[in-house]
C-alpha cells in the first residue's frame, strides 16, 4: 500500500538528503586527515631520504678505498706464490665438495651442470683473489648496484605518485581558500596556479 | 539550503568530485605497479658477511660459481690461504692488504647501514602507499556518486515510494519498504521493520543510512 503524499515524500528526501551530505562532509574531513597524514609522511621521507644519501656517499667512500687498496695490491708482483698454490691445491676439491653437498641439499635442481662450471671455475681461479677477500669485495660491488636499482625502482614510482597527489591537493577544495590563485604545494618546491582538468580526465 | 560545500565557491559538486577518484585511483597505480616486484625487494645484506642467505647463495653458484668461494670457511686449507704471511717477502705489500681489509670491514658495514636505512625508506612509501588506499576507501564513494550525478539536483537522496507490506519470512511481520535513489543512481530498496515507525524521527536516518551503505556495498563488489 502506497502509504504517503507527495508533500510527504518530499519531506522525507529533505530528511535523507541532510544525512547524506553529513555523511559526505564527515568523508571530506576524514580525507582532509589523511591529506595530513600523508604530508607529514612525507616531509618524515624527506628527512630519511637526506640520511640515506649521506649514507649512500659514506658507503661509496668506503667502496671507492676498498677499490683503490685492491688494484694497488694487484699492481705488486705476487710473492709467497709456491706456499700459496700449494694451498690452493689441495683447498679446491674441499671446496667443490662442499659446495656440490650445499648445492645438491638446498638449490636441489641442475647440480651436475654446476658441478661443470664449477670445476672450470675453480681453475681458472687464483688463490691470491682468495689472499686479497676478492670475493667479498665482488659481493659488496654486486649489493651496491642492487641498492642503486632498487632505491631508482622506489623514486621512479613514488615521483609518479606524487605528481598526481600534488595535482589532487592543489584543488580548491583542498585548500580550502576559494580565492586563492597561487597555493603551496605539499609535495614540491614550487607554486603553481590551479589546474583546471582537461576533458580527458573526468570520468564520463 | 540542503546543498553544502557553497564555501568552495560555484563548483557544483560534479565538478568538484568526479576527478578525484581517477587521480587517486593513478596515483595508487602508481605506487603499487613497482611495490611488490621482485625489483623493489631490498637486497639481502647478510650474505656479503658471511651470514645464511641459502637462496642467494644458490642464485650466485648458478650465476657464476662465485657463491661457492663464501664456503672457504670449512675448508681448512682455503682457510690457511688467507692466513699466509708474506711480510718477510714484501712488508709494503703485507701493509697494503691491512689497509684493504680495514677498508674491506668498513664498507661493509656501511653497505649494512644503508640497507637498513633504504629498508626504512621502503617502509616509509608502503605507509603513503596505505594512506592512498584509505584516502580511496573514505572518498571512493563520493566521488563515485559525484560521477552519477547528471546535473544540479536539490536532493542528495530522493524517495520515490513508500509502501506497507507484509514480509515473506517464517515469521511473517509488517514491513515498510521504501524505494530512494542516491543522486543518479539506479533504485535502492529499503526495507524498515514495523517497529521502526515513519513518525519516528529516526526513520528517514535509518533509511538513508541503509541506502548508503547498501551502494557502497555494491560498488565495492
Amino acid at each position: 500500500d502506497q502509504l504517503v503524499s507527495d508533500n510527504e515524500l518530499q519531506e522525507m528526501s529533505t530528511q535523507g538528503s541532510k544525512y547524506i551530505d553529513r555523511e559526505i562532509q564527515n568523508a571530506v574531513k576524514g580525507v582532509q586527515e589523511i591529506k595530513t597524514l600523508i604530508e607529514k609522511t612525507n616531509e618524515e621521507r624527506k628527512t630519511l631520504l637526506s640520511v640515506l644519501e649521506e649514507a649512500k656517499k659514506n658507503k661509496e667512500d668506503a667502496l671507492n678505498e676498498t677499490r683503490d687498496s685492491e688494484t694497488k695490491l694487484k699492481a705488486f708482483p705476487e710473492v709467497c706464490n709456491e706456499t700459496m698454490m700449494a694451498l690452493w691445491e689441495e683447498c679446491k676439491p674441499c671446496l667443490k665438495q662442499t659446495c656440490m653437498k650445499f648445492y645438491a641439499r638446498v638449490c636441489r635442481s641442475g647440480s651436475g651442470l654446476v658441478g661443470r662450471q664449477l670445476e672450470e671455475f675453480l681453475n681458472q681461479s687464483s688463490p691470491f683473489y682468495f689472499w686479497i677477500n676478492g670475493d667479498r669485495i665482488d659481493s659488496l660491488l654486486e649489493n651496491d648496484r642492487q641498492q642503486s636499482h632498487v632505491l631508482d625502482v622506489m623514486q621512479d614510482s613514488f615521483n609518479r605518485a606524487t605528481g598526481i597527489m600534488d595535482e589532487l591537493f592543489q584543488d580548491r577544495f583542498f585548500t580550502h581558500k576559494p580565492q586563492d590563485t597561487f597555493y603551496h604545494s605539499p609535495f614540491s618546491y614550487f607554486r603553481r596556479p590551479p589546474l583546471h582538468y582537461a576533458k580527458s580526465r573526468l570520468v564520463r | 539550503n540542503i546543498m553544502p560545500l557553497s564555501l568552495y565557491g560555484p563548483l557544483n559538486f560534479q565538478d568538484m568530485f568526479q576527478p578525484f577518484f581517477e587521480m587517486i585511483h593513478q596515483a595508487q597505480q602508481a605506487m603499487d605497479v613497482h611495490l611488490h616486484s621482485p625489483a623493489y625487494q631490498t637486497p639481502n645484506v647478510e650474505f656479503i658477511t658471511g651470514g645464511p642467505d641459502d637462496r642467494a647463495v644458490c642464485k650466485e653458484i648458478r650465476h657464476n660459481s662465485t657463491g661457492c668461494l663464501r664456503m672457504k670457511d670449512q675448508c681448512a686449507k682455503c682457510q690457511e690461504i688467507l692466513s699466509v704471511d708474506c711480510s718477510a717477502n714484501n712488508p709494503s705489500q703485507n701493509q697494503l692488504r691491512q689497509e684493504l681489509n680495514d677498508s674491506l670491514r668498513l664498507a661493509e658495514e656501511l653497505t649494512k647501514r644503508y640497507n637498513e636505512l633504504l629498508q626504512s625508506y621502503q617502509w616509509k612509501m608502503l605507509n603513503t602507499s596505505s594512506l592512498l588506499d584509505q584516502l580511496n576507501e573514505q572518498f571512493n564513494w563520493v566521488s563515485q556518486l559525484a560521477n552519477l550525478t547528471q546535473g544540479p539536483d536539490q536532493y542528495y537522496l530522493r524517495v520515490s515510494t513508500v509502501t506497507s507490506h507484509t514480509s515473506e519470512s517464517e515469521a511473517p511481520s509488517r514491513v515498510t519498504e521504501v524505494v530512494v535513489k542516491l543522486f543518479d543512481s539506479d533504485p535502492i530498496t529499503i526495507t524498515i521493520p514495523e517497529e521502526v515507525s515513519r513518525d519516528n524521527p529516526k526513520f528517514m536516518e535509518t533509511v538513508a543510512e541503509k541506502a548508503l551503505q547498501e551502494y557502497r556495498k555494491k560498488k565495492r563488489v
